[in-house]
């Protein structure tokens, strides 16, 4: 799960 | 990193260079919805807050802080500098409609309850309509001038870069984001009518206009 700070695309 | 995600990525900064030259050098933002880049400057505002929170890479860093820079350029440009030239009457596209469901959706569905989590869905959600104003003035005038139609022409480009990207991602990296993917896939088609318009005139050499 990819949540809160820290995404890495655009 | 894969090739579709970076080849997105700078047609995402073509279409941004190519839009606030094409004022700047005409020193006229004629035929350019105001409102589609100022919710543009929101979006990048609500998803670029993690640059205070994380740092991801130099690559990371920069682009965001060169998207939000030259975003408020532009609104500067238009709102301020040539807001003679603004064609504010063409301009009607009512963003309420668009900011207050978007608003909604996010709190609703977002992959995590926190503030900043839901700023990075509703930017998501804000980007995938974010064109409609400068499509509906389009349509509402009838015709572009065909350096609007290539800054179209990479923004929508970028979005449809990011779909293989997603798609490569899930196959070599197993990595996924239904919000983003979703989202992409409506922002991308929301370019399609555009697209087949600027395949079949702007690159023939014809200038961009609908029929009456």
């Amino acid at each position: 799960e990819r949540v809160s700070s820290g995404k890495d695309e655009l | 990193m894969n090739i579709f995600r970076l080849t997105g990525d700078l047609s995402h900064l073509a279409a941004i260079i190519i839009l606030l030259l094409k004022i700047w050098k005409s020193r006229s933002c004629a035929g350019i919805s105001g409102k589609s880049q100022i919710l543009f400057a929101m979006v990048f505002t609500t998803r670029y807050l993690d640059l205070l929170t994380a740092y991801i890479s130099l690559y990371n860093t920069s682009m965001k802080i060169i998207y939000i820079g030259c975003s408020y350029a532009t609104v500067y440009l238009i709102y301020a500098k040539f807001k003679a030239t603004y064609d504010g009457n063409h301009d009607t596209f009512r963003v309420e409609f668009l900011v207050v469901p978007v608003g909604g959706l996010s709190f609703l569905v977002n992959h995590d309850f926190s503030p900043l989590e839901i700023l990075w869905t509703f930017s998501i959600y804000l980007e995938a309509v974010a064109i409609l104003p400068q499509l509906f003035m389009i349509s509402k005038t009838g015709e572009a001038e065909t350096i609007t139609t290539h800054y179209l022409f990479f923004l929508g480009l970028y979005r449809a870069l990011y779909l293989i990207n997603w798609v490569w991602r899930f196959y070599f990296e197993g990595f996924f984001d239904m919000i983003a993917i979703v989202a992409g896939v409506v922002q991308t088609i929301l370019y399609c009518d555009f697209f087949y318009l600027y395949v079949t005139k702007v690159l023939k050499g014809k200038k961009l206009s609908l029929p009456a």
